[in-house]
């Protein structure tokens, strides 16, 4: 069992490696356990350099960039063990357009062996899905779908 | 594996019968604040066999039962049915489809189904197990997650590292 | 000491029924003190019920209803209590387009005795400031100010 | 008593000496993430005198000072000027215009200056007493606050409220 964390830890941290820097279109971050404890307890660290910024602690990054470096993390994870279906509630919300740009790219990778069902209230993200659904109350209290083109996005739902 | 269709009725907001049927892609859920999004997931999480009411937000089990309207009454039960795509036989059930439904009245019982079949909570947990779908699951990641995450200490993080991995 | 917070609370819990009913567009809140305890200790909680809703515990509310309820009480706060200069950070994140719209509105009632200084990515709240200031990072790691017009947010800024 | 201009040099992405001057209505900062607009909020912070670098995302104060890039060497010091309409005389000074200066040097040294006089932190911070401005101001929300302030107890939530009111 050991052995069985060990190797799936340094598959995930391979991987990691690779998501961030495909997420930040470069830079460079790592996973490592906590020192000076027994593998079957230790915590996990992160850390993280942006693309051409310095190495410092977690705290002094950005709010986007501390959750696109989570979802470099869950990315990893998810990548060393594929789940067929995976749902996102409202991850993309402290992004800018860029990085929602690039998250969509890569989660688009995953598409091969992977179903998704993102919740967002962003328009960029919209675009990139495949269907989009709306749900609404038009009777107050009481949910109701209903199908949605990219083009009436807005107003309209938003008024719902 | 992919899910096919879900069918609430019953289960927090969604006091009318919704369906929402699947593609393989990318499916988004767009809506103004409150309208039900996020309990799309929780009934997904809940019919797959989440037992902790407040990892669902309530207090209470029958929190989860559509609790009433100023125009509309409490309804008696919840329910929400899950059907995937079983072709090849990802599940150990021998049918190109599978449905998951679950079922839970007013006054606490709880009904569970595998195509039609009445069975155990426990058969539902079992029947996901090691598919990468299912109670705990990963890849589920609620509104909100991704802040908890940020939060955590090393031990924490290491404690969802262990639930994922 | 006892009256002076006691008072404050009340002030505060009557502005928080008008902020609330505004915000939201009606539907009522409440601030009341924990049970049972000592004035100078009581712990304060927080009911509300979004217009055409029942009453339910504030969990089962929604990632915006719960964020605009608190924004709601921070307003409450700020009638009580007014500051001449106010900042908030990506307070819009988890709100949908008519949220965002009546919470620029109560906002610009402050405007007369108050400054706001506001942070966001989104083009909502951006159309209703009186000036914007882009920040970018034209130079990896070093940050630098721009003016930017609202006509030209977007895509621009994002590459920078 | 408006905010007329925040000067900020050295201070964490500042590499460069930049001016904000500001309007009396509502000013939007806007910027792709990890371009410093939460660095602006943390700076007018840090000069209104806010001694605790954790509150300020750093592990000590020393983590404030621009820490150098690839392209560029560390600076030696970190300065924020904020400068006040005093024309109505809202602080005790004798003067239309108010500004206060705030230095920290790598060796850990902190200088304070009003209207260019040198000046002690606390002076700093008697000066914005009951003004509704300066540290602990309920009127400063940072980025992630509103969802500390969901998750936290009804003990918390009156330990803000006091600070506050
Ligand atoms: N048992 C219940 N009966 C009736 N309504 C309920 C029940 N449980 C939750 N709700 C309602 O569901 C709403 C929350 O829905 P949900 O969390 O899905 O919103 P959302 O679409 O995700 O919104 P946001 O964009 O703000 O995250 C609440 O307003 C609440 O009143
Ligand atoms: N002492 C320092 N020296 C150099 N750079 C620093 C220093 N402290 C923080 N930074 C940089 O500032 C950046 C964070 O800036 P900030 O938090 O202002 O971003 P932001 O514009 O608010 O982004 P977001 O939209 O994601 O919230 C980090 O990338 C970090 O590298
Ligand atoms: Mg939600
Ligand atoms: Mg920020």
């Amino acid at each position: 069992s050991r052995e069985r964390f060990t190797a799936t830890f340094e598959l995930v941290r391979e991987n990691f490696h690779e998501t961030y820097r495909k997420l930040f279109g470069g830079g460079r971050a790592d996973i490592m356990l906590e020192e000076g404890q027994d593998v079957l307890e230790a915590g996990i660290e992160v850390v993280a350099k942006p693309p051409g910024k310095d190495m410092m602690v977690m705290s002094l990054l950005s709010g986007g960039e501390r959750t696109l470096t989570t979802i470099a993390l869950l990315f990893a994870i998810f990548k060393a063990k594929p789940s067929p279906f995976c749902v996102l509630d409202e991850v993309d919300a402290p992004l800018d357009e860029s990085n929602i740009d690039r998250f969509m790219l890569i989660l688009r990778e995953f598409l091969e062996s992977s179903q998704f069902l993102i919740i967002t209230h962003n328009r960029r993200t919209m675009a990139t899905a495949d269907v989009i659904y709306g749900v609404t109350m038009q009777e107050a209290g009481v949910s109701k779908r209903i199908a949605v083109k990219f083009e009436e996005v807005g107003e309209e739902l938003a008024v719902a | 594996m992919f899910l096919k269709r879900l069918e609430v009725f019953g289960f927090k907001s969604f006091a009318d019968k919704t369906v929402i049927d699947f593609t393989g892609g990318v499916t988004a859920l767009v809506g103004p604040n409150g309208c039900g999004k996020s309990n799309v997931v929780d009934s997904i999480r809940w019919a797959l066999g989440e037992q902790s009411a407040r990892s669902l937000r309530g207090s209470e089990m029958v929190d989860l039962i559509f609790n009433g309207t100023t125009n509309r009454r409490p309804l008696g039960f919840a329910e929400v049915v899950l059907t995937f795509d079983n072709s090849k036989r990802p599940l150990p059930v021998d049918a190109a489809e599978v449905s998951v439904t679950r079922r839970l009245y007013r006054t606490g019982e709880c009904e569970y189904l595998i195509n039609g079949q009445a069975c155990r909570l426990r058969d539902v947990r079992d029947l996901f197990m090691d598919t990468g779908v299912g109670v705990g699951a990963y890849s589920i990641i609620e509104q909100g997650k991704i802040d908890a995450l940020l939060q955590s200490s090393p031990k924490e993080r290491r404690g969802i590292f262990e639930e994922a991995a």
